[in-house]
């Protein structure tokens, strides 16, 4: 579809992607996260967006598996949500993806 | 006003009290740790409630300048979010509070 196009380019255009909602406070985490490790990242905040961002939330579902919030992709590859980059970033294996991506 | 009332009376009658989001995450995350230290725990969803959570939000706003979930009370005194439960836990001043209460 129209939508799936557009995720998977803009995952693809954008070494850090993270699917947010402005009032999560897990989302918030991530996005700090991210700014402290000084990654490039794009921020796309589902609750802002109308109708289109619920369209948005499906397509990550059907394309992930995975319908909450945050959904984080670097380097064109899905990585899942909060507890997930955290954990990554708690192995030490956080940076070097990033920098493999470009995103540092 | 009634829901203040209300509000009153539940924080006062149970030793603690979390108002909630089903899909919150630093809700969820504060309700495991009440139920890992065995503490007594009145959980209110207030996205299950229809237009009264909405209502009652506001009035836990008035009652304590405080319009997020989680929204913890112990032994009928405010005690704030997650974080602000958390850094109790981890001063560990948490676990005397909940026996004060006669919540363990
Ligand atoms: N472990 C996941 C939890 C994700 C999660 O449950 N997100 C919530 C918001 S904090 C959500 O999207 N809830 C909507 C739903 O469950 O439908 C993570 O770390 O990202
Ligand atoms: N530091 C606070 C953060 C609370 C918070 O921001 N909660 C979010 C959900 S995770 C919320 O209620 N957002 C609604 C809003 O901001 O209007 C805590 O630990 O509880
Ligand atoms: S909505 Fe509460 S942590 Fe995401």
């Amino acid at each position: 579809s129209g939508l799936e196009d557009t995720v998977k380019k803009t995952i693809v255009d954008n070494p850090v992607v993270v699917y947010s909602k402005t009032w999560c406070s897990y989302s918030s985490e991530v996005k700090s996260l991210f700014k402290r490790l000084g990654a490039e990242t794009l921020v796309i905040e589902l609750d802002q967006l109308g109708s289109q961002g619920a369209q948005l939330q499906k397509t990550l579902e059907s394309l992930t598996g995975q319908h909450t919030v945050p959904n984080v992709f670097i380097g064109g590859k899905h990585i899942g949500g909060c507890t997930d980059t955290v954990k990554l970033y708690q192995k030490g294996e956080l940076e070097s993806l990033l920098s493999q991506a470009g995103a540092t």
